[in-house]
């Protein structure tokens, strides 16, 4: 399946954690995969970065479909597929 | 750097004084390098008489292929490599030649922050040429290094990831020689990521991209950048044609002219433009053995890699080559290391050459390599690759910020490439040259290093400030910095060239807050989502620009912009005394013919350190706006200490209709 994905950054709402109740902001991350992803696929085998200091939010594999679910969910503020830059 | 770091005034002296010492070399400040890795190995990273690494550092020394702990040590401090998303965009793996680890297999991370903060390495030189004492800016500097490009290009995911860690790690500087077009901030992830970087009180300096001459071209355009256009020194390496007809065409070269007797022997010039095979680009197979073996080739700049080109002519037995550049080129000299004697020429002298090989049966040439010269040369001048103004996205703020040292910049490179990294080069060396803005990039890294240690509370906006009000916009002639064959322009130099010597002791800083900048985007008419997208902060822009109404942002240097039939601006600054505690200084004003600008008021009087004044500037256009045309003017404005001449505060200024 990962063949048919593309790296996104989705960048969550940093206040949106405080009223959650998850243990750690990497699992808060999670589940925003789990609730998207529609296989039996784990969520965490998508997920290629969780960040929380240059921005709030992660990288991860996703399909179009998961996609357009994922900019539904509250919290998510943007989602920018991975860009190639280059050294200069 | 072997050179540079004179260039720019920086120098051990017996009175040990001057900005070295002032700012005890950088100690104390770790510059964290987000590029395609180091070579630790390198004499460079050596760490003899560096200070115990800072209590403030988390970082960690990743393991990989090829890469142990023990590699770091108290020059370089921390390793690490971000590889997820360059996986999974690349394909078909190139296996082999690339390390997964934090070791440099490409060389030019080793280059870039060897630049910023590498040790001092004696008698250094590329092949003999360019011989010296190298040292980084900021030599007494930690180094960080965030291995994010790989030879397939440097994905935003596996950036983000590094500054993400960076920011953990405990970084003072960021040095990113890397980007891509300019794009609107809040698709930009590293202008996302330098914000919160910036909260942090980290300064992010960037390249400025490598598009110019092209207007606004100029990328990592963020106002909380720090953005880095390229320059040229003041020294050469003459590779001189002596044609047939025995005129002389100027060249450079960095060929060890006394190693081959080739080199300065009279031999059969060709330029071959047949075949319709770019065989006059020299691409690979399409030079006919028969028509150049034993000749000076000549291949015209572009397409394929420089060094490349000397690759091709060498396997098809060519003697030797001339690089010519083209009307893209013009007089651009960024010279390369090749694999068989070579020269550059620029554009007038290689019309020169052609039609003297149009002119005649049997044309012939020799070239004569000439060394290392120092000082004959003008300079500053800007790079013509460097990225121009004015910004795409926000044209409020003048970008590039400034320029630095960019052009045929010699420092360290990896032992597991040849100088001139091609796989076919055998040779090994401890440095080589390269050009570029990423090469201006670390240039302005170290010397905010050296600032940041002569100044370890000043925010990354006062150390931004010192950068930028006190740089030069004459060279070292004191004539005005060219640009081609014209005095450059705003858009070209920003606030001019990097004077570090200068920058240690600004006088006057501009300062600005994470929450400015927040205002600022107000004012351009982000909406709130793209506002929180690139700050991270839910705002309400009425309620923000309602209790600060006629907000500018306290940029150091100053955009006006009239459009819509305004015929008059009124922008505001603040200053903040860093120097004496009493200090009077006078605004002195160089206006535009197109433009009246009043200043009040007219002198700032200081009476304690870190006291902050304001300032109004009116701008009344005496032109109107003609529709459908865009034109431009510059000009400067400057506070000057009147008891200290040295501190004079400068802000150069664009106007644009």
């Amino acid at each position: 399946s990962s063949s048919s994905t593309t790296t996104y950054i989705v960048q969550l709402n940093p206040q949106g954690v405080t009223s959650s109740s998850f243990a750690s902001k990497p699992s808060w991350h999670l589940s925003f995969l789990q609730q998207t992803m529609s296989s039996e696929e784990d969520a965490s085998s998508r997920l290629l970065y969780s960040y929380h200091s240059a921005m709030e939010g992660f990288a991860a594999q996703l399909s179009e479909l998961e996609l357009e679910s994922l900019k539904m969910l509250p919290d998510v503020i943007s989602i920018r597929p991975d860009h190639r830059l280059q050294i200069h | 750097t072997t050179y540079s770091y004179k260039f720019l005034g920086l120098s051990l002296s017996a009175s040990r004084e001057g900005a070295w010492y002032k700012s005890a070399f950088g100690r104390g400040t770790i510059i964290g390098v987000l590029d395609t890795g180091v070579w630790p190995e390198s004499p460079s990273f050596n760490d003899r008489g560096m200070p115990a690494v800072p209590k403030k550092w988390r970082g960690i020394c990743q393991e990989g292929q090829n890469f142990n702990s023990s590699n770091c040590n108290r020059k370089l401090i921390g390793a690490r490599f971000f590889t997820k998303g360059h996986r999974v965009a690349t394909y078909t793996p190139d296996g082999g030649r690339e390390y997964v680890s934090p070791r440099d297999s490409h060389g030019h991370g080793t280059h870039t922050s060897s630049t910023a903060g590498g040790a001092t390495v004696p008698m250094a030189s590329v092949l003999g040429n360019a011989a010296g004492v190298a040292q980084g800016m900021a030599p007494g500097a930690h180094i960080a290094v965030y291995k994010v490009c790989w030879l397939n290009g440097c994905y935003s995911s596996d950036i983000l990831a590094a500054m993400d860690v960076a920011i953990r790690d405990g970084v003072d500087i960021l040095s990113l020689s890397l980007g891509g077009f300019p794009i609107p901030l809040f698709d930009d992830n590293i202008a996302i990521g330098s914000f919160r970087a910036v909260e942090h009180g980290i300064l992010v300096v960037c390249a400025a991209g490598n598009n110019g001459p092209i207007q606004s071209s100029v990328a990592n355009e963020a106002p909380w950048i720090t953005t880095i256009g390229a320059s040229t020194l003041d020294r050469r390496f003459p590779g001189i044609v002596q044609m047939g007809n025995g005129k002389y065409l100027y060249g450079e070269s960095l060929y060890p002219g006394n190693h081959l007797k080739r080199a300065g022997k009279e031999l059969e010039l060709v330029y071959v433009t047949s075949e319709n095979s770019g065989s006059e680009y020299c691409f690979k197979g399409s030079l006919p053995r028969a028509k150049v073996r034993g000749k000076i080739v000549v291949c015209d700049r572009g397409v394929n890699g420089r060094a490349e080109k000397g690759e091709v002519v060498k396997e098809a037995g060519g003697a030797a080559m001339i690089l010519a550049n083209t009307v893209i080129n013009q007089e651009e000299n960024s010279i390369d290391v090749h694999v068989l004697p070579a020269t550059l020429i620029g554009f007038k002298e290689s019309v020169r050459l052609k039609a003297y090989i149009n002119s005649t049966r049997r044309p012939t040439a020799r070239i004569v390599f000439g060394g290392t010269v120092i000082g004959k040369s003008r300079a500053p001048a800007v790079a013509q690759f460097s990225a121009r103004g004015p910004s795409y996205s926000n044209p409020s703020i003048l970008k590039p910020d400034v320029i630095a040292p960019g052009v045929n910049i010699i420092a360290a490179w990896p032992q597991n490439l040849g100088p001139t990294g091609l796989p076919e080069d055998s040779r090994r060396v401890n440095f080589t040259i390269m050009s570029g803005t990423s090469m201006a990039c670390p240039h302005g890294s170290g010397i905010a290093a050296l600032i940041r240690s002569a100044h370890p509370k000043w925010s990354p906006a006062a150390i931004k400030s010192a950068v930028m009000t006190t740089a030069e916009v004459v060279d070292h002639s004191g004539k005005p910095i060219m640009d081609g064959d014209k005095p450059a322009g705003v858009f070209a130099i920003g606030a001019g060239h990097v004077n570090p010597e200068r920058a240690i002791d600004p006088g006057l800083i501009y300062d600005i807050r994470p929450e400015d900048y927040v205002m600022h985007l107000c004012t351009l008419g982000y909406t709130k989502s793209e506002i929180l997208t690139i700050t991270h902060r839910n705002v309400s822009c009425r309620e923000v620009l309602k209790m600060n109404r006629g907000f500018s942002l306290n940029y150091p240097s100053i955009s006006v912009i009239f459009k819509h039939g305004t015929r008059s601006k009124m922008i505001k600054r603040r200053v903040t005394n860093v120097g004496s505690p009493n200090s009077i200084y006078k605004v002195e004003v160089m206006a535009p013919k197109e433009v009246n600008v009043r200043v009040k008021p007219q002198r700032l009087i200081f009476t304690h350190i870190n006291q902050s004044l304001s300032y109004k500037v009116w701008f009344t256009s005496r032109k109107r706006t003609e529709k459908g045309k865009m034109s431009f003017a510059q000009g400067q404005l400057t506070w000057v200490n009147s008891n200290n001449s040295f501190n004079r505060v400068k802000s150069p200024f664009s106007v644009t209709w």
